[in-house]
């Protein structure tokens, strides 16, 4: 465990608490995507499905039960809460699972480490994850105007991603053998995905004035 | 050789 793995962990848990303590204080799910929140649901389920077969340390079994715990209690929020479902901006909120979901799987079946059924849904949560952040970002686009803590997660979600980078780089370097192609490559794609909303996110930061994407 | 270690990634 290296300090940037540590810190990426920290933002990526953060990103989901504050999203999940919104939710639950004030009631309110606008502004955000309850696509991205069930392909992310998706995401952690199938990569965790070691939970229970390989223990590496009670560190790592306790986040992979948080992600977990946190990420279905938030769709559960959205989809039967019955107040906070009403603030769900349905009619906004309309990318298709089907379109991200389908070709990750055909990638995971042809691009995996080793053809099992456990490897194939490792690869395959990677893939999804780097992409799973596009509903949410048509959203922001759509929708215009970004609360403080909307801004704030898609924030703590890109600065989980950028540790993550800089993780690799740190152990690429000092572990033998560390090579990972399928992580690298999703990772980076997942990066880049954030690069856009980030810029204007400074942009707003620095002048001072509320978040506004161009259309 | 194979690597082990990169399901201690989250």
């Amino acid at each position: 465990m290296n300090i940037f793995r540590l810190a990426g962990d920290m933002t990526h848990l953060m990103s989901v608490l504050v999203l999940l303590l919104k939710i639950h204080t004030i009631k309110s799910c606008a502004g955000i995507s309850l696509k991205t929140q069930e392909l992310y649901a998706l995401v952690f389920a199938t990569r965790y499905l070691d939970i229970f077969t390989d223990f590496i340390s009670v560190y790592n079994t306790i986040m992979k039960l948080i992600f977990l715990g946190s990420s279905f209690s938030i769709v559960w929020y959205m989809r039967r809460h019955k107040l906070v479902r009403r603030s769900y901006d349905k009619e906004q909120d309309t990318f298709r699972h089907f379109f991200l979901v389908l070709p990750c799987l055909l990638l995971a079946l042809v691009m995996n480490e080793k053809f099992t059924f456990k490897e194939v849904m490792w690869a395959f949560s990677l893939y999804l994850e780097a992409v799973a952040i596009l509903p949410q970002l048509v959203l922001l686009q759509r929708t215009k105007n970004i609360d403080n803590l909307t801004g704030q997660y898609v924030f703590l979600l890109g600065a989980y991603r950028a540790f993550y980078i800089f993780n690799w780089i740190y152990r690429y370097f000092t572990e033998p053998h560390y090579v990972h192609w399928i992580t690298w490559i999703s990772g980076l794609v997942q990066t880049l995905l954030y690069a856009d909303f980030f810029y204007y996110y400074f942009n707003s930061w620095k002048n001072n004035v509320k978040l506004h994407l161009p259309a | 050789p194979q690597n082990n270690d990169k399901k201690d990634e989250l």
